[in-house]
């Protein structure tokens, strides 16, 4: 609130001097919409009930923020990829043909909010494979999955499985780094598309993903597969874009939910 | 001229005291932020506060602008202000916070915290 304060009563009084007038009543203005969208306590909670974090983002957060207070810079982590920008973006994919084998699995992720200007450094999928309650359906020994991508079919990553062996539930992570490489042919639009497939052993024949421990149904957010974006920004971020960014989607978000009533209205006054 | 007590510091007159830096704790609660900002909640980002007068400090690192600068106010205090007591150095914090699409995103944000304050 004070930063608030200094901006607020100082802008008019700055575009007196050598810089750009509109400066002071830009950020006063832009201040007055902060404030204008923040939303009510209770909304507030709504809001951040709504994005639940994983794990892996709430650990990555707290070896990082644990590591600058000791002095050391988070991009030594081999895990960071020298990266000062992690994103995780949910799999919206979903498992239909309930009673029918599950062959592949199609991974899908709304990837628009990655920017163009950031440098990508690395990506992974991250796929939580609970414990299959069903395993001694599938024959013993080694089965493999595979990564590909969508469009060109393309294999991206692949690993090998023991069912038998492998009883606890734990997260699978497939390297996709190659995919965002050539980001421009590999999304449609501002989707980025993955499939998932199983295979036993040496043979080619394509096993029932359920099985192995992969079927989404009854999963909590927190075990929905995610895709995490390694990027570097090379000039410094400020903290109002993303302030600025939050007002948009408030804003278009507003906008089509008033689009929605108009619409309701409009259809109600037609019946 | 004022006579100095046993820590150095001076009687009489009432100082303001020398370039340094002082506490700010930003919550972001308390700004609202909140609702993008899951962690943390709040942390130290200390400002900088305090005269740059003549003799300047070496440790307060200032420029050779600074030193000028800070001279002709001492010779003239009408005709040029002080020099500014500003941060010189500055470390990143960690932040997780939703985006405009709703995904959780870890951030280091350069330049957060104060770590030093100098003449500039």
């Amino acid at each position: 609130s004070q930063s608030a304060a200094i901006i607020s009563s100082s802008g008019p009084k700055r575009s007196k001097g050598t810089r750009n007038p509109h400066d002071g009543q830009r950020s006063s203005k832009f201040l007055k919409e902060i404030l204008a969208s923040s939303p009510s306590l209770s909304r507030r909670e709504d809001f951040r009930n709504a994005v639940v974090p994983h794990d892996y983002m709430i650990s990555i957060y707290r070896t990082y923020s644990a590591a600058e207070k000791l002095g050391l810079n988070a991009s030594f982590f081999r895990s960071s990829k020298s990266a000062n920008t992690i994103t995780s973006f949910v799999d919206r994919g979903k498992d239909d043909l309930l009673h029918s084998p599950l062959r592949r699995q199609t991974y899908l992720f709304d990837v628009s909010t990655l920017s163009d200007k950031e440098e990508l450094v690395g990506a992974e999928l991250r796929i939580f494979r609970k414990a299959p309650g069903d395993f001694l359906m599938s024959p013993p020994g080694l089965y493999n999955i595979h990564l590909l991508s969508c469009r060109s079919e393309k294999l991206l990553d692949s690993r090998s499985l023991d069912v038998q062996d492998s009883q606890k539930p734990g997260w699978e992570v497939l390297d996709v780094w190659g995919m965002f490489k050539n980001r421009h042919h590999t999304t449609q639009g501002n989707q980025l598309c993955l499939q998932l497939k199983g295979t036993f052993g040496q043979s080619d024949s394509e096993t029932d993903l359920r099985h192995l421990g992969f079927g989404r149904n009854g999963r909590p957010q927190q075990e929905k597969a995610i895709l995490v974006v390694y990027t570097r920004s090379k000039k410094r971020e400020n903290l109002f874009n993303e302030m600025k960014e939050k007002i948009k989607s408030r804003g278009s978000r507003r906008s089509e939910e008033e689009e929605g009533s108009l619409q309701f209205k409009a259809r109600r006054r037609r019946r | 001229t004022a006579q100095n007590n046993r820590h150095g510091k001076r009687h009489g007159k009432k100082s303001k005291s020398r370039c340094s830096k002082k506490a700010l704790h930003v919550n972001f609660k308390e700004l609202g932020w909140d609702d993008w900002i899951i962690a943390p909640l709040d942390y130290e980002a200390y400002h900088c506060e305090g005269v740059c007068d003549f003799p300047l400090r070496s440790h307060l690192e200032p420029t050779n602008h600074a030193i000028i600068q800070t001279l002709m106010n001492s010779m003239d205090p009408n005709s040029t202000p002080p020099s500014c007591c500003v941060p010189t150095k500055l470390s990143p914090i960690s932040i997780l916070y939703i985006d405009s699409g709703n995904n959780v995103v870890y951030k280091q944000y350069e330049d957060m915290v104060v770590e030093q304050c100098g003449c500039r």
